[in-house]
């Protein structure tokens, strides 16, 4: 493990805390995609399947377990926490699961390494995971007032997602034989799903405005 | 496995 993928991870797990931690402290879920949140839980679903079948370190698999219990856990607040629930913006956030989840699931299915069950919902989770983000983009082009802590949470996600890429980067120089092709290309795909948005935060923080995406 | 894709990442 290099530094850019220990990096990474932990700029993906400060992501979930700062959202776990907002939405806790603040009891409530405001400007937060539950799309996104549930594609995110789909992911990790289909992805750590292999917590069963194959173990690689103790990190891994501690990483895997919080992943998922973070993921749920908000999932849960925003679905059937009694106060937090009602601060959910039920009406904006609509974009339709299927247009995200039907063409990864069958991207899959054309484009793996290995057809097996195992390895089609590994690669499905890698697809999935580089558009997942969007209902969350979507979401916050429609609510004005975007506050620090989501646009924080997003700016993090893509970071990690940068990071990653440098690790694969470092990856390819020192190990012979390294290469992951449909990760890469996924890879690359999700973080320039971002690059608008970093603009945007970017734009806004030099200018000490609120963070406000154009319709 | 095939096409050298690993599983290693998270």
């Amino acid at each position: 493990m290099n530094l850019f993928r220990l990096l990474g991870d932990m700029t993906h797990l400060l992501s979930i805390i700062v959202l776990l931690l907002k939405i806790n402290a603040t009891r409530s879920c405001r400007g937060v995609s539950l799309k996104t949140q549930e594609l995110y839980a789909i992911v990790f679903v289909c992805r750590y399947l292999d917590l069963f079948t194959n173990f690689i370190s103790l990190y891994n698999t501690v990483m895997k377990v919080i992943f998922l219990g973070s993921t749920f856990t908000i999932i849960y607040w925003m679905r059937f926490h009694k106060v937090i629930r009602v601060t959910y913006d039920r009406d904006q956030d609509t974009f339709r699961y299927q247009f995200l989840i039907i063409p990864c699931l069958l991207l899959s299915l054309i484009l793996n390494s290995e057809f097996t069950v195992m390895e089609v919902l590994w690669t499905f989770s890698i697809y999935l995971e580089a558009v997942a983000i969007l209902p969350q983009l979507v979401l916050l082009q429609r609510t004005n007032n975007i506050d620090n802590l989501t646009g924080n949470y997003i700016f993090l996600l893509g970071s990690y997602r940068a990071l990653y890429i440098l690790n694969w980067i470092y990856r390819f120089l020192t190990e012979p034989n390294y290469r992951q092709y449909l990760v890469w290309i996924s890879g690359i795909v999700q973080t320039i799903v971002y690059i608008d948005f970093f603009y945007y935060y970017i734009r806004s923080w030099k200018n000490n405005e609120k963070l406000s995406l154009p319709a | 496995t095939a096409g050298g894709e690993h599983h290693d990442e998270l």
